[in-house]
């Protein structure tokens, strides 16, 4: 069993578990922020069997887009440094995905 | 030292987070939801060490419990395929526990 | 790389997030709950190459306050047994950090 800790844009989250839940994979939902854009994100994470993995990647690459971020404000901003005009343009990918080993899984 | 990724339904938060304290374990709780039902549930981070893990998976065990959700909207019905009416009642189980281990623990 | 899972007051995150953004480092926003103190704090993710673990561990003894929590209300006052009254001091440390191995990391 692996537990993938899957962080993605709030915008493809219903996509992506109505196309995991199809396939009859499972997924908990977890709200978060990203840390530079501070913008509110998703974190889900999906226990799967090892042999399944690769097919859940596959279904987080076709649901999950890239997208530009216009006008962001950076953490930084605030900071003691003062953002270089050029990041008003940050590319958010579709996933970032942590893979980690479950040595034990249980269900009660 | 193990972490526990432990995910119950909210009934049973309470009562499963005065028990571990009483003995001594510590956790944090996270608001989730669940992929399927989309309802909301509770994720608990408990660390604790090897030698504990049988212990506090006995704890979670006798505070616990499956219970069916009648009348649920699993995610599928909004999506294409139309839900079969039998799935009108979901057993949810008490628990969903993966056990990763941890390299290091640091305290400040 | 490494996932840490980093339990740090609220009042330090903005500080921890700006000094871990201005250093290239990357982390992912939790709010949580503590399980004893039933009190607010945050949990981070924060994927890192190996060999930067002990360069944001230090970052984050820098940035993190131990600090007294009086008049603490303890998840056992409401609980069966009645609380000694010297719990009205808890320490609550900095950060609590569990740092897991992540077998396979993507980014889509
Ligand atoms: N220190 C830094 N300097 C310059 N640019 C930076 C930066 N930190 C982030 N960015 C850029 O900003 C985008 C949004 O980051 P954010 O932290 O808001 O939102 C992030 C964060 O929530 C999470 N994430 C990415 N890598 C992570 C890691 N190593 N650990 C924890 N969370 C991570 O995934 C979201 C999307 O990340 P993605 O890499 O696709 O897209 C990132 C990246 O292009
Ligand atoms: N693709 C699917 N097809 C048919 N039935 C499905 C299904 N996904 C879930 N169910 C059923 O619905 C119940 C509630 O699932 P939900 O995703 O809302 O709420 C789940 C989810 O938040 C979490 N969970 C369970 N297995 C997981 C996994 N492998 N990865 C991540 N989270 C999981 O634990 C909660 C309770 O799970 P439990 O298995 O006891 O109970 C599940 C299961 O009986
Ligand atoms: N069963 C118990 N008996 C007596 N005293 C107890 C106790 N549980 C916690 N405490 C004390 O209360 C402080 C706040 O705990 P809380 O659970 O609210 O907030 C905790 C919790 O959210 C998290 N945490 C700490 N250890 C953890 C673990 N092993 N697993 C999961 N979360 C942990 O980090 C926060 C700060 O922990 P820290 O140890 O610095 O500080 C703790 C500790 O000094």
């Amino acid at each position: 069993m692996k537990l993938l800790i899957t962080i993605v844009q709030d915008q493809d989250v219903s996509a992506l578990l109505e196309t995991l839940i199809e396939h009859g994979y499972r997924a908990t939902k977890l709200a978060s922020t990203g840390g530079f854009l501070r913008m509110g994100n998703t974190t889900l994470l999906i226990g799967v069997e090892e042999e399944e993995l690769d097919a859940v990647l596959a279904l987080i690459k076709r649901t999950c887009k890239k997208r530009e971020q216009l006008d962001s404000m950076p953490i930084l901003s605030f900071g003691r440094a003062s953002i270089d005009s050029h990041l008003d343009k940050v590319v958010v990918g579709g996933a970032t995905i942590f893979s980690v080993d479950v040595e034990r899984f249980e269900k009660i």
